[in-house]
């Protein structure tokens, strides 16, 4: 079945969001 | 908290797996007491999403904050960081050492690898451990078959990678049967 897969960029971008506080 | 059930929040992004933060510290002073360690773990966080990774992330001390001798582990929920769970039985971990100062910056990579999927080997990977010693920390990786050599070679050149580790770097496999005979996790 499928993954769900982040790369590091990614994790970091989400890093920078309100949700993530 | 360890079994607390966890959801992505509207607008969160989902992880593959929940994972649980646990902490473990040796009270200054007493010696290492393998029956004791259950006792001394506990769970910090629980987490199914990369908005609630970083929420419990960042309200945690990094490594190269913490003092004396401890450990962060971070593994699936449903795992326990201990030889002994039904998941880690067969299963082994790659060791590295690393000097003080490299610390910080190699565990949250590695959690970012763990958590994002990077290490590709289907459902192997159980768990990841810093563990603050005196002169040297060691990150540790756990996965769940030691003998199934694929994996854990594949576990070992993505560790490799995902740290940005020289070639000069050892790192070394053991097994959790290994640990178990010699009372000692390193």
């Amino acid at each position: 079945g499928t993954r769900i897969i982040y790369d590091r960029l990614f994790l970091l971008k989400c890093r920078d969001s309100p949700l993530s506080k | 908290e360890m079994h607390r059930e966890v959801k992505p929040g509207s607008g969160e992004h989902p992880l593959q797996y929940s994972y649980c933060f646990w902490y473990s510290k040796r009270p200054p002073g007493r010696p290492a007491d393998p029956s004791a360690f259950e006792k001394n773990i506990r769970v910090v966080a629980t987490f199914i999403s990369v908005e609630q990774f970083w929420k419990a992330y960042s309200h945690m001390k990094r490594p190269g904050d913490l003092n004396g001798h401890c450990d962060i582990h971070l593994f699936k929920q449903g795992i326990k960081p201990l030889w002994e769970d039904e998941a880690n039985k067969d299963g082994g971990k790659w060791i590295v050492r690393l000097r003080k100062h490299f610390t910080s910056r190699c565990w949250e990579n590695l959690i970012m690898a763990m958590v994002g999927e990077q290490f590709m080997v289907g459902d192997e990977v159980c768990g990841a451990v810093v563990s603050l010693r005196f002169q040297e920390d060691i990150i540790s990786i756990w996965n769940k078959t030691a003998n199934n050599s694929q994996v854990t070679t594949r576990i070992r050149d993505t560790l490799r990678r995902v740290l940005n580790l020289p070639p000069t770097v050892i790192m070394e496999y053991k097994k959790h049967n290994q640990s178990i005979r010699d009372k000692t996790s390193f």
